[in-house]
């Protein structure tokens, strides 16, 4: 996350880190119930086998494994079957753990949106991540408040790419805030009434964040994912189990 | 890297991916960075001359983007041509050698556009100092110079009329970006190869029709797919399978849609949610004989509705009587089965003349207790 902050333990229990040896963690995910996590497809090219990675949740140092720490393997990894490698659309996959994490105040799920529940441009959200800062790595999870932009007005700043309606602008002009290499997967949340936080992206892709920056983030849409995510999961808990 | 001349290995470096580490870079490897993919040549190896590591790398990098924006301004002819040169550098599958640009390509290139970049407050990227480059024709150093069929667009861009290149994002946006409007012309579906959604104009690849995801408003895409039988139901893949495997608890059709929404609540004047089982695509009520707490969460966790449930058994109404409902089978609770559709059953009387209707919540998400304040 570029131009954002040390976030505190418990912050986002939802937040965890995909590793995979020997490099550590690869890419962000998010719970979103016991036994089911949300991530990027993009992070498993040619990692494509889930017996190579594994899930931490409740940490916010990854050199410092805190008493609230879970890990799990992975048992199924679900990919969208539009996704396109090429320019990055459908960028989205399910993936389902060996076994139910405990729920605790430092690793809960979060909402999903309902189908018709979008976000409206210049509502503030969170991202948060251990990806690249614009100068280093960091071991502590970061945050970064961004502003949801329309898709038209992200259309203009990446000339290169088509903005589809399966993709979620946010951040600044100027890019000051904005997610980066290793932050992908990770969650963009906005928080609802009543202090409900709801996932309303999935880091996905942007300009190169660790020199000149230019332009918001892109985020995978969640919304118009939530009918695949909900068949995905009933079938692989009710019917493929 | 086997090659000493590569970057150091992954271990040490976050962003490289685990294949890179084993790559011996003297080898000529294939150009897939799409906005290089017309070029006289198709073997490129890395690290190029910008220090990109890897393809990928490149096709993310901010040159792969200014590049393409700068040829839109006409500055120089064969400016493309040469950013592909340093982009993808090219690579003699045969004596696997690098051939540079010519040292006078890169001098025209940032001759003729540096100053347009400066208009707008941008620099001429640094790793391209012309001086690494061969002289044409020195000491048989071979290096690269345009002939005349190469081509001043990439693929990522659309050729004007007036032989302008213009990004193909501005293709048919609405606003003319060529001098002669010629990106504006001949905008329909058809003229560029995709088909038109009837109900707004949409225009989608031919291969998104009839794969089993609606992209027309009406989904008018996914309509008339396939012809099946009168007995018959059309997944959403189109495949077709017989009407009563619908909702039956089994996986039958090729995408599992014969078993998506099976489990829903009805609500009927009096707001009442009945337990509702779309068997053989029909919608049927639960008879409550025999019915358990424990059947009602597992038709909630069915509907993603994990949350704690409460049920309720209402008094079927005379009238009524021939409304269609759902038996529990005689023997449910030795069925090996997980879904509450392969635990009912069609065509039993209901001795107790009365349904299920149930209250589901939603899980508790969202909330993070340890962030709470704490009072100092």
């Amino acid at each position: 996350i570029l131009g954002g902050r040390t976030s505190r333990p418990g912050r986002w229990p939802w937040q965890c880190s995909l590793q995979s040896e020997p490099s550590g963690h690869i890419c962000g995910c998010v719970l979103i119930a016991n036994k089911w996590v949300l991530t990027v497809a993009h992070c498993f090219e040619g990692r494509e086998n889930a017996a190579v990675w594994k899930v931490v949740f409740g940490i916010n140092n990854l050199d410092h494994p805190s008493i609230f720490m879970q890990t799990r393997l992975v048992k199924t990894i679900i990919l969208h079957p539009r996704y396109n490698r090429a320019v990055v659309d459908y960028d989205i996959s399910i993936v389902e753990l060996n076994e139910d994490i405990n729920e605790t105040s430092y690793v809960r799920p979060v909402c999903l949106p309902s189908r018709e529940q979008l976000v409206e441009p210049d509502t503030y959200c969170y991202i948060t991540g251990w990806g690249h800062m614009g100068n280093k790595m960091p071991f502590k999870l970061q945050e970064g408040e961004v502003r949801i932009i329309s898709l038209e007005q992200c259309q203009s700043y990446f000339d290169m790419k088509t903005i589809t309606s399966r993709m979620l602008c946010a951040g600044y002009e100027s890019g000051t805030v904005d997610s980066c290499m290793g932050d992908s997967g990770g969650p963009l949340v906005c928080e609802q009434p009543a202090g409900r936080w709801t996932l309303f992206g999935l880091t996905s892709w942007g300009s190169v964040c660790f020199s000149k920056v230019l332009g918001p983030g892109v985020y995978s849409n969640v919304s118009h994912f939530i009918e695949w995510i909900e068949r995905q999961i009933y079938i692989h808990t009710f019917l493929l189990n | 890297c086997i090659d000493t001349s590569c970057p150091d290995s992954c271990g040490t470096s976050f962003l490289c991916d685990m294949t890179n580490s084993q790559t011996n870079c003297s080898q000529c490897e294939p150009i897939t960075l799409e906005l290089c993919m017309n070029l006289p040549y198709n073997y490129t190896n890395y690290p190029n001359y910008l220090g990109h590591r890897t393809q990928k790398e490149a096709s993310i990098s901010w040159e792969s983007s200014l590049f393409p924006a700068l040829v839109q301004t006409n500055c120089y002819k064969y400016l493309m041509f040469f950013a592909c040169t340093i982009l993808v550098p090219k690579c003699d599958p045969q004596t696997n050698q690098r051939i540079p640009p010519c040292r006078v390509l890169c001098e025209h290139s940032k001759e003729r556009c540096e100053s347009v970049l400066g208009i707008v407050g941008l620099q001429w990227p640094e790793d391209t100092d012309c001086t690494q480059f061969p002289e044409e024709n020195s000491d048989n150093q071979t290096c690269l110079t345009p002939d005349e069929d190469v081509e001043e667009c990439s693929p990522s861009h659309f050729k004007c009329r007036s032989g302008r290149c213009v990004l193909a994002s501005r293709r048919c946006d609405g606003q003319a970006d060529c001098e002669d409007d010629s990106d504006e012309d001949n905008c329909g579906c058809r003229e560029r190869g995709l088909w038109e959604c009837p109900s707004n104009k949409l225009c989608i690849q031919h291969a998104m029709i009839c794969d089993g995801f609606p992209d027309c408003p009406d989904k008018v895409d996914e309509k008339n797919c396939s012809f099946c039988k009168a007995d018959e139901l059309e997944c959403a893949s189109h495949d077709c399978v017989p009407r009563e495997v619908w909702c039956d608890g089994q996986l039958d059709c090729m995408d599992n849609s014969d078993e998506w929404n099976c489990v829903t609540l009805s609500k009927n004047t009096s707001s009442l949610a009945f337990l509702t089982i779309h068997r053989s695509a029909t919608d049927y009520h639960v008879c409550a004989d025999e019915w358990q707490e424990k059947l009602s969460q597992l038709a909630c966790n069915q509907m993603g509705l994990g949350g704690p449930s409460a049920t309720k058994i209402i008094q079927e109404n005379e009238q009524l009587h021939h409304q269609k409902w759902l038996n529990l089978h005689s023997d449910w609770k030795n069925k090996n089965a997980s879904t509450l559709p392969a635990l009912v059953v069609k065509g039993q009387s209901c001795q107790s003349r009365s349904k299920v209707s149930l209250l589901c919540s939603k899980k508790d998400c969202g909330r993070r207790p340890a962030a709470r304040m704490s009072k100092r």
